[in-house]
């Protein structure tokens, strides 16, 4: 993945948390939604950079994204909510502690096709389904 | 596209981080270890730029497709019904061209209409080249033998074609029609000629260049199903008066010849059943 403009998470997650405002308790809206809504975020997989240029033809890489973000409510249109998750949301903010809040994730996913050599110099073109996110959502 | 950046600091994978990702991508591929191919310079061999050609093909499709539903705003269901899979390039007539006389081998929209029905498309190598100039019935061969053992379980094969380049023939053949002619070697003989299987036959001008291409789809499952009855095939040149012509006078490209033209076995195939990851 190339470096983002956002926060850092990842390895500085402690540094990041103290410059935002101090841990935010469930249920605390205004701290929840500081952090992004449920979204999709790019992730990049490089095969060149695992060293597989020698065996795979094609491709160098493929662009995989990942879901992250708050499922906080009002769950708006366009983050692809279910109507459970958005009944979930609600539940969540009358009993914080006992129903957590929905989940980002992939709501729907592509497939991507690799084309490389086997041991004998074989070629195989092969599809692979479920491998880059194609949109994320409450679940 | 309406993603963000994410918020990773980009660095250099550490070792066991590498190790990591690469154990578990062979293992979302279906490898047990990381392939490592022989012949250098193999990228610019006949099959893989065939197979090249199909990816580009195939990754083009996938694009549009995605493209059209985001703009039609509805899954679409193809009118023709194809499953899900790859979608269909514009309809050619089924029946192989004789001759495409593109080099390096370029997928025609003919091979595309085999990934309908394909997840998985593999080209193999020629593993011997025997050429037979002196038979009993004075009939010329070459023999090519391909190790179908390498295909993945429960994959069945949906077409299969045998691919050779065939050159111009020297002048003396000019106004000439070949027939080549391919056979499934069925029982071999110390001191005879093997016996055969007829499989497919073009007629093609002496003079005219490019690839052939021969169907053998019946073949290949047969050898799926019982790899030690693969005895290879068999390729024979004649006039249209039956005289049999030598490969070289016929223009067919050996083993010697430039790597973008080694004859090559291309065969798509549809998974029969899911394949299951093992839980690490």
């Amino acid at each position: 993945a190339t470096g983002g403009k956002k926060k850092n998470h990842g390895r500085n997650k402690g540094k990041a948390q103290q410059k935002s405002s101090p841990a935010p308790k469930s249920g605390d809206q205004n701290t929840s939604e500081q952090r992004q809504a449920c979204k999709k975020h790019e992730l990049y997989v490089s095969f060149r950079d695992l060293g597989w240029q020698d065996w795979i033809i094609a491709p160098e890489g493929y662009a995989a994204f990942y879901c992250d973000g708050e499922c906080s409510f009002p769950l708006n249109a366009h983050m692809n909510a279910t109507n459970h998750a958005i009944v979930q949301t609600l539940v969540h903010l009358m009993f914080p502690d006992n129903v957590p809040k929905p989940c980002c994730a992939p709501t729907k996913l592509n497939a991507i096709s690799v084309l490389y050599f086997d041991d004998s110099s074989n070629v195989i073109l092969k599809k692979y389904r479920n491998m880059v996110v194609r949109s994320c959502g409450c679940h | 596209d309406n993603h963000v950046h994410s918020s990773f600091i980009y660095r250099r994978l550490r070792n066991h981080e590498r190790r990591e990702i690469q154990r578990e991508i062979l293992s979302i591929l279906g490898l047990p270890h990381r392939p490592r191919p022989f012949s250098p310079g193999k990228q610019a061999s006949s099959a893989p730029l065939f197979m090249l050609d199909l990816y580009n093909a195939m990754t083009t499709d996938e694009e549009d497709a995605i493209l059209g539903k985001a703009l039609a705003g509805k899954a679409r269901k193809s009118a023709s019904g194809v499953p899900h899979g790859y979608s269909r390039a514009p309809q050619q007539p089924y029946r192989a061209a004789p001759l495409t006389s593109q080099s390096p081998p370029l997928a025609t929209a003919h091979d595309t209409n085999f990934l309908n029905d394909a997840d998985m498309v593999m080209s193999f190598v020629n593993l011997v080249e025997r050429d037979k100039d002196f038979s009993h019935h004075r009939r010329h061969y070459r023999e090519f033998r391909f190790d179908l053992t390498q295909i993945p379980e429960g994959e069945a094969v949906t077409a299969a074609e045998f691919r050779i380049y065939k050159d111009q023939s020297p002048v003396r053949y000019e106004n000439i029609t070949l027939k080549f002619t391919i056979y499934q070697v069925i029982k071999e003989y110390p001191n005879r000629d093997a016996e055969t299987f007829l499989l497919d036959s073009k007629k093609i001008r002496a003079t005219d260049g490019g690839w052939l291409v021969f169907d053998i789809t019946a073949t290949s499952n047969h050898w799926l199903l019982n790899p030690q009855q693969n005895m290879g095939l068999q390729l024979c040149v004649e006039t249209t008066d039956g005289r049999s012509i030598n490969m070289k006078s016929a223009g067919i490209i050996g083993r010697n010849g430039p790597q973008s033209k080694q004859p090559f076995l291309v065969a798509f195939f549809k998974a029969s059943e899911v394949l299951l990851r093992s839980v690490r």
